[in-house]
């Protein structure tokens, strides 16, 4: 059977889908200063997750608010520099008018993905790390 | 009720893949 690490190396979904693969790229993005990436996009995935049952409206605001204010609200934070003005804009007039939605951070999530798949994700490949690993 | 920080730690855990 192939080895997980050379799976890693197919797609960054291959990678994020192996908690191996997420661990060691945690340490890489640490190392690079830039975790909060990776722990934005679960933090989207676990939040589109939630289910819509009863009880759970006051859980999903709490929660909604508070991946705004650890990854959007600070303008200097690694997420925030990274996501466009209009996506911001709209995350938070989602969360100020308590328009709470499953799929209020798909867009973030998007661009996220998109920057670590062009770019932090080619260069854990290369990393000591990953080739130590390998 | 859990904190903010507890619901986020949980939210992101809850995302990632199970232990193989």
């Amino acid at each position: 059977p192939t080895p997980p690490y050379l799976k890693w190396a197919e797609s960054l979904h291959s990678l994020l889908d192996d908690q191996d693969g997420i661990h060691l790229f945690r340490m890489f993005l640490k190392q690079e200063e830039c975790a909060d990436m990776l722990d934005f996009w679960f933090a989207c995935s676990g939040f589109r997750k939630l289910e819509a049952n009863e009880g759970n409206e006051e859980k999903k605001v709490k929660l909604a608010k508070a991946i705004y204010k650890k990854f959007i609200l600070d303008n200097n934070g690694i997420v925030s520099r990274q996501i466009k003005p209009a996506t911001k804009s709209f995350i938070k007039d989602c969360v100020m008018k308590l328009h709470i939605d499953p799929a209020m951070f798909d867009q973030a999530q998007t661009e996220i993905q998109t920057i670590m798949e062009d770019n932090t994700y080619p260069l854990f490949l290369k990393s000591d790390i990953y080739l130590e690993y390998t | 009720m859990d904190s903010e920080d507890d619901l986020l730690q949980k939210c992101i855990t809850s995302a990632m893949p199970k232990q193989r």
